[in-house]
């Protein structure tokens, strides 16, 4: 009934994720 | 030579034959019979006298498969042409009905109404008279089915602009089916320019002609935002986009070597000044059968 | 702001308007389409926080109709087994993913069959929404939606039903994801806008602390699941995100949320973590925030104090060397501070312990030798720290005779100016007249005098 197909997600370092936009 | 008549085609399984709809060439919706490869047809076509009595040269029905460009409307490719003879000529006192049938018609190809080319199939009856023939037309609609192709492999590439803007997209599959979903993901290697945000589009690129005469029509069916915002490096941004939601057709290669339409996604990014960096890349889509 | 409020919330009500017309005629795709007008007016980028909450609450008293709607017709039997996908097909992204929850909140409300996958699925979508004011919003949506729908049991029941690990998951992930989207908030907009962005961030700061708040409310996360999953990955994020307005705002919150318990079992990581933040950090009240509470927890009836194998003092002891040493910048007057919160800690947790009294003393001054203080100016901050901390033993012993017992007291005498002297003597015999205390030995007249040697002098 319901569709929940996502491809797997690459983990984001936590260093990128909190970097500052370049 | 006696008054006129109206002809009226009945099929066999009208009650329960399943009716599907294909937009006009004014953009309206119809709603015909629907038929696959291989299948007969057969019916009745009842001929109702206006007078008295009409004198005919002969009664025949046709069922043909045609290709109209819109560019040279006078020549109709016919790819499929069959006829019966219903009633040799001679002189209808009375209205009557004949039965009819075309057994195991080849339908090569789906029905299609494009933006300059149509694809159809109709019966076509026709009271030949010595001035001006009577005939009536009924269309009736093909869809070609596909079962799951052998190979599917996913679409996955890494693109970018250098030093500016790297991804990496991935969608499930090379080729959907209609009521398919489009599972895939992007993901952001480099961004350095100021993202608004990222859509994906479905084009449909119609074909006609050949040559030096080759003539291509690019709609976007759809317009489907896959995200809002600025990502940084390393973000992963998920799509799923639902094909039912659109009317869309399989892809059609070189139909009898007079036009194609195909598919392709269209991976836009836009920045905060409206430029727009974008990844076009061909998808298959084929009509599965339903359950 | 206020015209582009009032226009935006005047859309909202004539959409939802026309949503529960339709949804009162039974036409639900239409209402659904009224719906999806109505979120539209979430994708603007023009208003201000203060001002895109308030539209965010009027849209979500809205939605509350939707979805009471939608979990009525389930209950009547109407099956909507297509509504997932059906909103799916929403263009805009915003709109579709607060119709997607919205949905996926029924879905989770009137069977637990997917429930674990409808979860994951909602908070792993929200990743499209990159903008960090529509995305915060959007995330506090889904955790707002999901408060009483979270599974809380520590092994899965029904097939899909999900255990305590999912809700955990869930939590954790949108915690961190918001965290990212509220830090990148200090990068949009002109460095002259700073100090406003900086405001706008402290009036959002509630959104990402509700995460830990959701946590601390799920039954299944006892102190091992707190030690080993939450408070680790928690901190993770705190430490590595590297902005000062979250640190602060997040070990304080953590602070006030988690149990006592649970503080007593992991005090070794959090003081650590302290020992990471940023600079510009007040790490001395984050750590004066949890002391104070643990003195409280100590000293109340209705709690089993303090496990005698915990050894607290210690623990906060070596770990405020630790952060003293690892923050060389720490201003004088906070490393001071952080003593004064250790005596406090020692007279309320083991008031018995003299000895622990004595050895923040000696510690206080090894730190002035070490940063070769010779006199502290009167009036400075560390002057007023320093006479505070002084004055603690002689209003908790009112008997200068322990006093004397604190053999590094004397000592720190010597770091202050006259003035400050003069009163902290004076002080001492004003509580020694007021408490009538007996000095009756010669010892204790020399240790009195040599105290309130500046007066004698």
């Amino acid at each position: 009934e319901t569709d929940t197909r996502r491809l797997n997600v690459k983990k984001q370092t936590l260093d990128d994720a909190y970097a500052a936009p370049a | 030579f006696g008054g006129g008549a109206e002809i009226d085609i009945v099929l066999d399984d009208a009650a329960s034959r399943k009716q599907a709809e294909i937009k006009t060439e004014d953009g309206k919706k119809e709603k015909l019979f629907l038929f696959y490869d291989g299948e007969s047809i057969s019916g009745k076509v009842n001929v109702t006298l206006k007078g008295k009595r009409l004198e005919h040269q002969g009664i025949r029905i046709e069922f043909v498969g045609q290709i109209e460009l819109y560019y040279d409307r006078g020549n109709h490719h016919e790819f499929t042409s069959l006829v019966k003879e219903l009633a040799r000529p001679g002189e209808l006192a009375n209205s009557i009905s004949y039965l009819f049938e075309f057994q195991n018609v080849e339908k090569p190809y789906e029905s299609y109404t494009g933006a300059n080319v149509k694809l159809r199939y109709y019966l076509k009856v026709t009271i030949t008279k010595r001035l001006t023939d009577t005939t009536k037309e009924m269309d009736i609609l093909v869809h070609t089915l596909s079962h799951y192709p052998e190979v599917n492999s996913s679409i996955k590439m890494e693109v970018g602009i250098e030093d500016c803007l790297h991804i990496e997209f991935e969608y499930n599959k090379s080729k959907y089916h209609l009521k398919d979903v489009i599972v895939g993901k992007i993901y952001f290697l480099l961004v350095r320019i100021k993202i608004k945000h990222m859509e994906l589009a479905i084009i449909k690129r119609e074909t006609t002609g050949s040559g030096p005469n080759t003539f291509n029509e690019n709609e976007t069916l759809a317009k489907y935002e896959i995200m809002d915002g600025a990502p940084v490096r390393g973000e992963s941004i998920p799509i799923r986009l639902f094909l039912s939601g659109y009317e869309l057709t399989p892809t059609m290669r070189d139909i009898n070597k007079k036009f194609s339409v195909r598919y392709y996604l269209n991976l836009v990014l836009v920045d905060e000044e409206e430029r727009r960096y974008f990844k076009q890349q061909e998808i298959v889509l084929w009509r599965k059968p339903d359950k | 702001q206020e015209k582009l409020l009032d226009d935006a919330m005047k859309e909202v009500k004539k959409q939802s308007f026309q949503m529960k017309r339709c949804l009162d005629k039974a036409k639900l795709m239409d209402g659904l389409k009224h719906a999806s007008n109505m979120l539209g007016e979430l994708r603007t980028s023009m208003l201000s926080p203060k001002c895109y909450y308030e539209l965010y609450m009027s849209v979500c008293d809205e939605l509350r109709y939707l979805e009471q709607h939608l979990c009525d017709e389930f209950t009547k039997g109407h099956k909507m087994t297509d509504l997932y996908e059906l909103v799916q097909y929403a263009g805009n992204i915003v709109p579709r993913l607060y119709l997607l929850i919205t949905v996926g909140i029924v879905y989770i409300k009137s069977s637990s069959t997917s429930k674990k996958d409808i979860l994951k699925d909602l908070v792993e979508m929200c990743r499209g929404v990159q903008h960090p004011l529509r995305g915060l919003f959007l995330r506090n949506y889904l955790l707002q939606g999901t408060r009483n729908t979270l599974p809380d049991v520590a092994e899965e029941g029904e097939e899909g039903s999900g255990c305590i690990t999912d809700a955990m998951d869930f939590i954790l992930l949108n915690f961190s994801e918001m965290n990212k989207l509220w830090v990148r908030m200090q990068h949009q907009g002109h460095t002259r806008e700073r100090e406003k962005r900086e405001k706008e961030r402290m009036e959002l700061r509630i959104l990402v602390g509700t995460n830990l708040v959701r946590l601390s409310q799920l039954e299944c996360v006892d102190v091992e699941r707190y030690k080993k999953r939450v408070l680790p990955e928690v901190l993770e994020q705190v430490v590595s995100c590297k902005d000062y307005i979250a640190q602060e705002y997040l070990m304080e919150c953590i602070i006030q949320v988690f149990p006592d318990e649970f503080h007593l079992q992991t005090l070794h990581s959090f003081l650590k973590a302290c020992a990471d933040l940023n600079s510009n950090v007040n790490v001395k009240n984050i750590i004066i925030a949890l002391i104070d509470r643990l003195a409280l927890y100590a000293s109340r009836d209705d709690t089993t104090g303090i496990p005698s194998d915990l050894k607290l003092f210690d623990i906060f002891s070596e770990q405020v060397a630790a952060v003293v040493k690892a923050r060389s910048d720490m201003p004088v007057e906070d490393v001071v501070a952080l003593q004064v919160s250790l005596i406090n800690l020692a007279l309320k947790c083991y008031p018995e312990r003299v000895d622990y009294i004595d050895k923040v003393l000696k510690n206080t001054n090894e730190i002035f030798q070490k940063m070769s203080v010779e006199k502290l100016k009167s009036n400075s901050p560390v002057c007023k720290e320093l006479t505070r901390m002084l004055k603690i033993p002689i209003d908790t012993y009112n008997n200068i005779l322990t006093v004397l017992e604190l053999k590094s007291y004397g000592g720190l005498f010597e770091f202050l100016d006259y003035e400050p002297r003069k009163a902290i003597s004076m002080y001492i015999i004003n509580n020694a007249l007021d408490h009538n205390t007996m000095v009756v030995n010669q010892e204790a007249v020399d240790g009195i005098l040599g105290l309130v040697s500046t007066l004698v002098k």
